[in-house]
């Protein structure tokens, strides 16, 4: 094979050779394309004392007008959400026809906010994607899904649930 | 949900789905 | 009649296969939501090392399409059509894109995707129709019946994936020169010398991803690539209009491999072969002498494949 790389091409060769023709191109630095990895958490970290965690969530899911499940007593530290999720419908609505609501699509989403402590005064608050549910049945349980289906089911788009979460974090970020 | 910490008024979410037998790590950049 | 054998191979190998079979057990994908700002999604493209991402509009809840190096080609040409517009452009959101495109009357370009389950074939005969180098795979939502962005499938790992997969690309040994594969008429060339701003416009009047740079003897020395804006951009350095495309390369970044050449004496096999173990998008033909003949691209070789 006389497959090669060139060797002018390679941007040390190509900038000493640039710089010996125009030595004012000495200071031009390449683009570092600074491998600075992502640095992920889980959930987002709070050291406030656990109440006012919760009440600030409240707060920020009231001002986002999603809607909950009043807490019970064994469950204080999880959020059921519900949060009307009615995207904008892609055809361009006509003047004065009433906009057309797809009825067969449920455009309400489910959302598990819970607080979890991680050692004293170090908690987070994880948020978990709970199906959707259609406004028509209302609060009706989700029919139990077998394997199999499961299978076929888990074909979903996270796409409006990370959307929903960052609002949420931003709201909360906004608050603090 | 994992997160990044907000920079440069960007936040960025992601979460592990299973699609079909594969995993994917669907992350969402937005501004705040 | 080995080469004849080898293309039957290797069609019914990408008609019997799907875009999912492609993809690992587990990876990831970054999207970005229209609302963000052209600059900073530049920035998020660069620190992962890729060079393109779907975009989804919160507000609708669609996939929007692809964010791709031929849009900020598009900004950059803007800039150099309205210079007073710097403002405008470092306000540039993702989702007003589709206006600078109509702004400097350049090609809508049609989203292409296709479902996951479909032929690998298909994927590859949707790029070459619409000229993409990558196609989203698009699903549908089972509740809410709107597209899911499972992957981005590339040209390139198309044929990594043939490589890795089929041994009859190895009788794949009839020489470049008597197939008619690749470009060796007609080429556009530029010197060092030559503005960047002149490069660009020849990246979107020739509708090519790479325009050879070459001596005064044609000799070639470097190659100016649809890529090499992102690091323009993000250096700011499009705002001096006369930077010559010789300067505009110093701020490649060091982990560039390298531009590949080849001769016409080499054959499919060795080229796929190299697809298997190195990053590369394409191959200049050189003569001994070094001197530029021709190009051969991943479209080329996919062409070649699927309908030689």
């Amino acid at each position: 094979s006389t497959i090669a790389i060139l060797p002018s091409s390679l941007p040390q060769i190509h900038r000493a050779y640039m710089v010996q023709s125009y030595p004012e191109l000495a200071s031009v630095q390449p683009v570092v394309t600074k491998k600075s990895k992502t640095r992920w958490h889980f959930g987002i970290r709070s050291r406030s004392y656990p109440l006012d965690v919760m009440c600030e969530i409240y707060r920020a899911l009231k001002n986002l007008g999603a809607e909950w499940v009043r807490p019970s007593e064994e469950e204080l530290w999880t959020i059921k959400v519900r949060w009307k999720y009615s995207p904008v419908a892609q055809k361009e609505k006509k003047e004065g026809q009433e906009e057309e609501t797809d009825d067969s699509v449920p455009d309400l989403m489910k959302m598990q906010i819970q607080l979890f402590q991680l050692e004293p005064n170090n908690y987070l608050v994880d948020f978990k994607f709970d199906g959707w549910e259609s406004k028509r049945k209302d609060l009706e349980e989700e029919p139990v899904v077998d394997d199999e289906e499961q299978e076929q089911i888990s074909s979903f788009s996270a796409y409006p649930f990370l959307h929903l979460a960052t609002k949420l974090i931003m709201e909360l970020a906004v608050n603090s | 949900l994992a997160t990044t910490s907000i920079k440069h008024n960007t936040l960025a979410v992601a979460s592990v789905i299973r699609y079909k037998r594969k995993y994917v790590t669907q992350i969402l950049y937005a501004p705040l | 009649r080995d080469q004849q054998i080898a293309l039957k191979a290797i069609r019914s190998f990408l008609q019997s296969k799907n875009s999912f079979d492609v993809l690992p057990v587990s990876y990831r994908l970054i999207v970005f939501e229209t609302s963000l700002l052209v600059k900073r999604a530049l920035n998020i493209l660069l620190q992962n090392s890729i060079v393109s991402a779907p975009l989804w509009n919160s507000k609708t809840s669609r996939f929007a399409g692809l964010l791709t190096s031929s849009d900020f080609i598009n900004v950059i040409q803007y800039y150099s059509q309205n210079p007073d517009q710097f403002q405008f452009v470092d306000n540039l959101t993702l989702d007003g894109l589709r206006d600078v495109e109509k702004a400097i009357g350049a090609p809508q370009l049609e989203t292409i995707s296709i479902h996951p389950f479909k032929s690998l074939y298909e994927a590859c005969v949707k790029m070459i129709e619409s000229s993409a180098r990558r196609i989203p795979l698009i699903d549908e939502d089972e509740k809410t019946h709107r597209e899911i962005v499972v992957s981005v499938l590339t040209q390139y790992r198309i044929l990594k994936f043939v490589s890795m997969n089929c041994r009859e690309t190895k009788i794949l040994l009839q020489p470049l020169s008597e197939l008619k594969v690749g470009t060796t008429t007609n080429l556009s060339a530029v010197k060092l010398e030559t503005p960047v701003m002149d490069v660009i416009h020849l990246l979107i009047s020739q509708s090519v991803s790479s325009v050879p740079i070459v001596d005064d003897q044609d000799k070639l020395i470097n190659v100016y690539e649809a890529v090499d804006v992102l690091s323009l951009i993000k250096g700011g350095m499009y705002t001096d209009l006369s930077l010559s495309v010789g300067e505009a390369l110093i701020k490649r970044s060091d982990d560039f491999e390298g531009v590949y050449t080849c001769t016409l004496e080499d054959n499919l096999c060795v080229i796929l072969e190299t697809i298997r173990k190195s990053r590369l998008h394409r191959l200049f033909i050189v003569d001994t002498a070094g001197k530029l003949i021709g190009v051969i691209t991943l479209s080329d070789i996919l062409k070649y494949l699927l309908f030689d």
